[in-house]
């Protein structure tokens, strides 16, 4: 059987949310080590990998791996009908063709569970490889959905050039053209405040403004985001779930023709 | 004008 119980439910609630958008079904791939995804969008731009560590659960109970092919936006409709500080549980018993969810109020006294018939997905798999990147910037999450937002007045791509002075988000289109341009900050309160580029060299890329949105609503996870670029290789734009893991989503790169 | 790559051209299938 597999069982795991998520004391902080909401965790679920804000992942779920943050890729029903951009992926309609997936497979949560469920071993003693953990929770997994990997799915592509629809047009195969760009790819969503989540993991959820089996210690981040209490307590977790996966016999044997199993896959557990979920729509996403019939759990995230499911989700729903949970409250924001419920506990939720997931179950799959050996051989069902279900998944089942139960929410716990915090003080247990009440118990709704859910259902869901499995679907059978068809997913390729990708190797992602390990990349070291030219550079590698940090930066509160709600600022980057900011960004992302304002830019999409202008365009629907937007350049990103991260050097020692900071990183430069612009973008043009028939309207106009604009930029933000964020400093490295030199003195914050807090840590979730900073602005910081780690570079190797200095990089510059373009990317679909539509799929940046689509990663943004994953801001409620994680007070900062960080993104990492390098020449000519997809996009790293990783949310880290509390310390059990990552929600990670990677973007191909425009080119200009 | 830009080109869209797709992620399959850069991440190899299993």
């Amino acid at each position: 059987m597999f069982e795991a119980r998520l004391p902080q439910g909401q965790i679920l609630k804000k992942l779920i949310e943050a890729v029903r958008e951009l992926v309609t079904d997936a497979n949560f791939e469920c071993k003693p080590s953990g929770l997994s995804l990997q799915a592509m969008d629809s047009s195969h731009v760009s790819l969503v990998s989540l993991l959820m560590r089996a210690d981040g659960f209490d307590p977790y109970q996966c016999d044997r791996n199993r896959t557990l092919g979920i729509n996403l936006r019939t759990l995230a409709s499911v989700l729903k009908c949970s409250s924001n500080d419920d506990i939720i549980t997931i179950r799959a018993e050996d051989d069902g063709d279900s998944a089942i969810l139960i929410f716990e109020s915090p003080s247990s006294d009440r118990l709704s569970e859910f259902d869901l018939k499995l679907v059978d997905i068809d997913n390729e798999q990708l190797v992602i490889p390990d990349t070291q990147y030219d550079a590698v910037v940090r930066m509160p999450s709600a600022e980057f959905q900011r960004i992302v937002r304002d830019m999409q007045i202008l365009g629907d791509s937007v350049t990103i050039a991260c050097s020692k002075d900071g990183v430069k988000f612009s973008a043009n289109g028939e309207i106009g053209s604009g930029s933000v341009r964020l400093k490295q900050s030199s003195a914050v309160d807090s840590e979730d405040d900073a602005v910081t580029v780690d570079l190797q060299q200095a990089v510059s890329l373009t990317f679909a403004l539509r799929y940046l949105s689509l990663f943004s609503k994953a801001a409620p996870l994680s007070p900062t985001v960080t993104l990492s670029f390098s020449k000519d290789v997809p996009l790293l734009v990783e949310f880290r779930i509390a310390d059990m893991g990552h929600l990670r989503f990677y973007l191909a790169p425009k080119i200009d023709e | 004008s830009y080109l869209q790559e797709g992620i399959v051209q850069y991440f190899v299938p299993i």
